[in-house]
């Protein structure tokens, strides 16, 4: 019943595109299952690309209100975010690649882009936002994934968003808070320009009975290297870019709170709010970067008890 | 069971795994980076 | 681990052939093995009671050979050449592979000066052939060469055959291996005891604090 989702109904697919459901309801699509395959071939990508944002497309069907990404290839195109379509240097690729795989039996078709945010996050930039309004514009289903390499080491857990644009002029309803992400101040005006011109879907993952098999033996292989890794040493860079990053908006707090020192008097009360959750915020970031580092730190600690305390 | 007996053998040959001046002296100096880290991030807390 | 699979099948094959066989008959099959390249663990041999049985006779010295391969060295051959049969190069090769197994026993860095001494090795560039090509290549050994400072350290050594009173000292080190393990297992827990104490305590006197500041201001107003 776990390999059941990997059956593609070709007839049910060309209705579902008939029916287009999606065009009189933007928030149509809310979830998305990932295939761990899928998974595993973008996150590779997008860490091998360093700190160079990296893109690609995914392949899979739909199923209701879910987008099935079933598997992903990368595109011969780097810096996503310094150009405004990148995607055009790959269309002859993509074109080769999806007749080629309908002729290797291959039935699924393009159903969404994925890029990396190298040590920035999950979210969509302006850029990411009129390239994925376009695709829906013209490619519907479509979907855009942001993965973040740097920050799924440190964190030790994957960082992936999934996303969707809104129609233009269309106003969305009050959203749900999302989970809180520290964004760079280098970024954080591109992130609240545009944050409200997308939503999240809810993500989950998949795998074949023979996957879970293979991923197994995969483990076994691979644990003395993800035993020998630090994050400590492997991202020194990304952290001291995030400590940089802390105390410039601490000294954008402090300039703030200095400025509105006679104002604090006469201050209306949302603006001391709006201080106190910059502060909150800070001390969050901070607080995470702490976190993640004591970790590091906790499993060399472990590491070296383990391994180096023993005497023959 | 002698195969195995030489496999344990060569396995605890390796312990300790590191065993240097120089690899104690990084770690002390990492293990101490991390801890005033924390007491920084204490700091901005406060 | 490698190695004892690919030697596993090695060893069935030469003690089956060495219990099927008597006398001097055993004296090449004892050649066979020594020589051998992909062999490194002769104890089941040794344990055959044919080869057993070949003490105190006139086939003694392919016993202390083997022996000899089982837990010697180099060093200890040349000090006892007198006593034993000449060894052909296939089995001097093996005997300074086997060398090498036991220097990396008790050290992890191997001046190039002592591997050279110990392995009557002339100059530094056949040293480094060797350990490239009859023991990286081989699979007993995995390291490194610091050409740098003369060295090689050793990251991983295959087991040899275990002398009388190893087997202590292993004993040993594996129980104070589970005792540290086991003492580790501990402190995470209590560690994680611990931050879920100062947690619930940080709550409780957030709430506090918050209610304080209600109350401060009900009364206030």
């Amino acid at each position: 019943s776990s390999d059941a989702i990997f059956y593609y109904d070709e007839t049910a697919q060309a209705k579902f595109q008939q029916d287009r459901p999606w065009v009189n309801d933007p928030h149509y699509f809310r979830r998305v299952k990932i295939s761990a395959l899928a998974l595993l071939k973008m996150v590779v990508h997008a860490r091998s690309g360093g700190t160079i944002e990296v893109m690609g497309l995914m392949q899979g069907k739909t199923d209701g209100d879910a987008i099935i990404v079933m598997d992903a290839f990368a595109l011969p195109v780097e810096g996503t975010e310094t150009r405004v379509n990148a995607q055009a240097d790959a269309y002859e690729y993509m074109v080769d690649y999806s007749q080629t795989n309908k002729q290797a039996g291959r039935l699924e078709n393009v159903v969404g882009w994925y890029h990396s945010h190298p040590g920035y996050g999950c979210w969509l930039s302006g850029i990411d936002v009129s390239t994925q309004m376009l695709n829906q514009q013209f490619q519907e289903p479509f979907l855009a994934v942001v993965i973040d390499p740097t920050r799924t080491v440190s964190a030790g857990k994957v960082e992936v968003g999934a996303f969707r644009t809104y129609p233009e002029g269309y106003k969305p309803p009050d959203e749900p808070v999302s989970e809180y992400q520290t964004i760079p101040l280098n970024k954080i005006e591109d992130f609240g320009v545009h944050c409200k011109q997308y939503y999240a879907l809810d993500i989950t993952y998949f795998k074949s009975s023979l996957d879970c098999h293979l991923l197994d033996l995969l483990w076994n292989k691979y644990w003395v290297n993800t035993l020998s890794s630090s994050p400590l040493l492997g991202n020194g860079d990304y952290v001291a870019g995030q400590i940089s990053d802390l105390a410039d908006k601490l000294e954008q707090a402090e300039n703030q709170l200095a400025h509105s020192r006679f104002g604090l008097l006469i201050a209306p009360p949302q603006r001391k709010k709006e201080e106190e959750s910059q502060l909150a915020k800070i001390t969050r970031d901070s607080a995470k970067i702490t976190v993640e580092q004591v970790h590091g730190l906790m499993s060399q600690v472990i590491k070296d008890i383990l391994f180096n305390s023993i005497r023959r | 069971e002698n195969s195995l007996l030489r496999q344990v053998s060569s396995l605890l040959r390796r312990l300790p795994a590191i065993e240097s001046e120089k690899f104690q002296d990084d770690f002390l100096m990492e293990y101490n980076d991390t801890l005033l880290i924390t007491y920084l991030a204490m700091f901005t807390n406060c | 681990m490698d190695i004892e699979q690919k030697q596993a099948e090695l060893i069935d094959h030469f003690v089956k052939k060495a219990s099927a066989l008597k006398g001097t008959i055993l004296d090449p099959v004892i050649i066979e093995a020594t020589s051998h390249p992909s062999l490194f663990a002769f104890s089941e041999i040794l344990a055959v009671p044919s080869v057993v049985e070949l003490g105190g006779t006139e086939n003694s010295g392919y016993l202390d050979v083997l022996r000899l391969f089982a837990h010697g060295t180099w060093t200890d051959y040349k000090n006892n050449a007198g006593c034993l049969p000449e060894l052909i190069p296939d089995q001097v090769l093996k005997l300074k592979q086997l060398t090498v197994l036991t220097l990396a026993e008790t050290n992890k860095v191997l001046p190039y000066d002592q591997l050279m001494q110990e392995l009557d090795v002339t100059n530094v560039r056949e040293l480094e052939d060797f350990l490239i090509n009859e023991c990286m290549y081989a699979g007993i050994v995995r390291g490194k060469l610091d050409q740098l400072r003369r060295c090689f350290e050793v990251q991983f050594a295959a087991g040899r055959d275990l002398r009388p009173g190893q087997l202590g000292n292993m004993l040993q080190t594996l129980s104070n291996w589970l005792a540290t393990s086991e003492n580790l297992l501990v402190s995470i827990q209590e560690k994680i005891k611990w931050a879920d104490t100062m947690s619930e305590l940080d709550k409780k006197h957030r709430k506090d604090v918050e209610d304080r500041v209600e109350d401060v201001k009900k009364s206030l107003s």
